[in-house]
């Protein structure tokens, strides 16, 4: 079924299906934390989960009938976005506590050993507290997620040739399904129009603070890479030069 | 082709049908 036909809720349980399994970092974590196994163990993480990633928006209804330009772009600039809501939905129900996976759990405490990550730990903590005070439904995080990843390129990019112009429609339909989606998802929780109207506005409010979040994490990320405090590799690499060099 | 050859890991898991989890 094209997602065009798809009604809201089955665009969703779709999205709801895509979603990656749990993933373990599979490492022997040594306590404390020393500046550089701290990284370590957040990369080789990101670097597993972007594989991931990848399948993931595989398989959001239209995503593989855009050029495949535009679905490299709008990873790219994207993919700490999409970590960092993943992240914040599986820490919603632990305050003070960002879970990277079951088994590694970080308290904001623990940040003091990466030079300048506290800030990053903070405004993800503090991202988390806006979701639980507003009570993130599953459905609206896969409806985020979704937005974050459809939206990721829409400013930064003007379509030049017919096909990126068709490219470029089919992304906006898209991004048009997910908002239905999401307004659909939103309707369930038996609001007064006015509130579902609100909940709307407050949730898309959240995710320009993740974009803010993602950009510092990303300059992080660059300045340890550059003063060779870790090491980064293979995906994430790939990931890290295209947002270093393709702005 | 340029964007291609940048992305290259990305550019194949976008395009392989074998599953992520096996590249991984």
């Amino acid at each position: 079924t094209h997602h065009s036909s798809m009604s809201p809720e089955e665009f969703i349980s779709r999205i709801m299906e895509a979603e990656p399994p749990e993933i373990y970092l599979m490492e022997d974590l040594k306590k404390p934390f020393t500046q550089a196994s701290m990284m370590m163990s957040l990369t080789n993480l990101a670097d597993k989960e972007l594989v991931l990633m990848i399948s993931w928006a595989k398989k959001i209804p239209g995503f593989v009938e855009l050029s495949l330009a535009d679905q490299i772009h709008l990873l790219k600039c994207c993919w700490l976005e999409i970590l960092m809501l993943g992240l914040i939905w599986r820490s919603v129900d632990h305050p003070g506590k960002l879970i990277f996976s079951p088994d590694f759990k970080l308290n904001r405490e623990e940040g003091q050993c990466v030079e300048g990550i506290m800030e990053i730990f903070d405004m993800l903590l503090a991202a988390t507290s806006r979701f639980r005070e507003l009570k993130l439904q599953r459905e609206e995080y896969v409806c985020l997620k979704a937005m974050i990843l459809l939206n990721s390129n829409l400013c930064t990019s003007s379509p030049q040739t017919a096909e990126e112009l068709e490219s470029r429609n089919k992304l906006l339909r898209l991004l048009d399904s997910v908002i239905d989606a999401l307004v659909w998802a939103i309707s369930k929780l038996g609001l007064s129009t006015q509130q579902q109207t609100l909940r709307l506005g407050h949730l898309t409010m959240l995710l320009s603070h993740i974009r803010h979040v993602s950009n510092k994490g990303m300059d992080h990320l660059s300045t340890m890479k550059r003063k060779n405090v870790v090491l980064v590799y293979d995906l994430l690499l790939e990931m890290l030069d295209a947002n270093m060099t393709g702005g | 082709t340029s964007l291609k050859e940048k992305h290259k890991i990305l550019h194949q898991l976008l395009q392989n049908s074998t599953s992520p989890v096996d590249l991984a």
